[in-house]
């Protein structure tokens, strides 16, 4: 219904605006209704990091998209928290500092919500509290490998 | 209700069956480059539901079956299962007594798919309400495949709409 | 002429095998053809890693894809060197073991060809003879700044 | 022919007259995200000859211009300069005897854009002539861009060819 899909929308735009400036360590953030009929509008994002005036998405960088991303992601499930996240190797286009924030996020977030993620990234790794190694020791066909934090540190060191 | 175990066979790079526990609220998967960490990401869009082949990164369903390697065989039928922990009752509601629910898709050469909800034998749209309103319906904002995550703002504002509406 | 392209092609193909191979220790791939007439045919591109039975682009994974294409920009510039190559974080899908691999490569390369490439990951950053370091000390403009290898890294390790 | 310099001034983030020096064959850029390093790329792009605003990642072409930060006002023009070291005389006939090759492009707010060879007036098809058949053409296979190095390889089979004509 009308009224509904508006108060989704402004509680969204809420959480989105919160979690943006602590992705973002400041900025500005909102979502606009694109549209006369709510039911039928679209949904604009605005993104502003800090010290930039510029608020629009396509003028953002690679990292800046991610993060905004990942903040509009998190936005929507403080809204309605799905059975788990899956976050496919988001943190590759992040720098270290971005990815202690995304880490610290997710962890604030690992309260109440289950996340399986991959990643090739040695902080992000660090993060959880379960690994799951994957191996094609036989070429061409995947098997589970246990593997503790150390190793996988070691691992990627090593080469 | 937290996802307590994928089980995958046949099922892409994953001939034998395999059983991922998932013991916390922070599992990380990791290996190198093509081991087959997001093969298991596509297990899962893929028993609930999922029916593109290209979003599963393939030509035609049947992409999903091992299609056999240096030293194996191609196999005949692909198999994915995650088991579910209930015990809070948040699931549908005829299944609130259950402590533990289990949905499974099954897939043959032949491209026929079968789904199974807790062993019984079931209709996609079973599993698809079951999931419906939880944020992991069709447009999930729930799971975020590689390379993806900045497509997500770039998509149109009818298109962001839907993840709206599956959060409302 | 039609006869160039078929020479320029067969070529392509000769150096994308071998630098194919030596990004993924082993493996093969080619160029072919796709059409009767040489001078309006495409290029289908099979890549096959090692171990593994298929060879086509659609099914290899996300690192995959990026070391392949990576060999056939380096075929291309045997064949025809450009002035200078640039790389924007064209290592964030890679493991530490294909970025050792790529790095060694472009060292290997650099001896013809001039580089200058983004990244954020360690191991690439310290391949580098120079590095040109970017901030935006003023939010919203840019500046350079002199930044040598241990101070790079060292600002990564602490965040 | 080495590049030696890229000057910016009012271009994107770099409203401040900019000189990257490339005193070396592997020259790494380095900063946190958003601070402006594929602005550098995108000015090499744009000074070669590049028309489209949205391989810019701009609306439209004057979106290179500095639009202002919280402390600084926008200016009106953007100027990009590359300076090459053409002593082994590798480049275009007319310009073998030339040491130094410079090339430059301005544009102001009314979308009027000016190019420059070696200080002097010139047609942007006199620049994009300069580069022909060197790999750094239309179809350039000479810079890959951020997120698209896949991409690359899963581009229809007739574009691939036009990377081949450009290194024919
Ligand atoms: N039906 C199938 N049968 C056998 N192997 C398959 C099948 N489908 C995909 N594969 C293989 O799985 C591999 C890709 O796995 P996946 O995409 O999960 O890698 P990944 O671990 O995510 O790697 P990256 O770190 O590069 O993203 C490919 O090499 C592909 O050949
Ligand atoms: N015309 C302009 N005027 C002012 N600032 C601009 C202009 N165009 C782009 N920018 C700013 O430049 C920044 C993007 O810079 P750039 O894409 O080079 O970052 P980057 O260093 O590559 O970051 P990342 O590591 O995330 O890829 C944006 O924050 C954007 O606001
Ligand atoms: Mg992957
Ligand atoms: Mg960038």
């Amino acid at each position: 219904s009308r009224a509904r899909l508006k108060e989704t929308f402004e509680q969204a735009n809420e959480h989105f605006k919160v979690l943006f400036s602590k992705m973002f360590n400041g900025g500005n953030a909102s979502l606009e209704f694109v549209g006369d009929e709510v039911l039928s509008a679209g949904v604009l994002i605005r993104a502003q990091p800090p010290g930039k005036r510029n608020a629009l998405l396509h003028m953002l960088s690679g990292g800046e998209k991610a993060l905004t991303a990942i903040a509009l992601v998190f936005a929507l499930f403080q809204l309605n928290p799905a059975p788990f996240c899956i976050l496919d190797e988001v943190d590759a286009p992040l720098d270290d500092a971005n990815v202690g924030r995304f880490c610290r996020l997710v962890e604030a977030m690992s309260s109440s919500v289950q996340f399986l993620f991959i990643s090739h990234n040695k902080v992000t790794m660090e993060m959880a509290k379960q690994l799951v190694g994957v191996t094609m020791h036989e070429p061409g066909t995947s098997r589970l490998v246990s593997v503790d934090i150390e190793q996988a540190i070691a691992a990627i060191e090593e080469k | 209700m937290r996802l307590k175990k994928i089980k995958l066979a046949g099922f892409k790079s994953f001939v034998d069956p395999t059983v991922v526990l998932l013991e916390s609220n922070l599992t990380a998967v990791v290996g190198p480059n093509g081991c087959g960490k997001s093969n298991i990401v596509d297990a899962v869009r893929w028993v609930i539901g999922e029916s593109s082949a290209k979003q599963l990164r393939g030509a035609s369903l049947t992409d999903v079956i091992f299609n056999g390697s240096t030293h194996r065989k191609p196999v005949g039928k692909a198999s994915i299962e995650l088991v579910f922990d209930n015990t809070q009752g948040k699931l549908g509601a005829a299944y609130a007594n259950y402590n533990e629910i289990s949905i499974k898709r099954e897939i043959s050469r032949d491209g026929q798919s079968q789904f199974y909800l807790n062993g019984v034998k079931c209709r996609k749209r079973d599993i698809t309400d079951l999931f419906l309103g939880t944020g992991l319906g069709p447009s999930s904002y729930a799971i975020i495949e590689q390379g993806v995550v900045s497509q997500l703002i770039e998509s149109k504002p009818e298109e962001l709409r839907s993840h709206f509406e599956e959060a409302a």
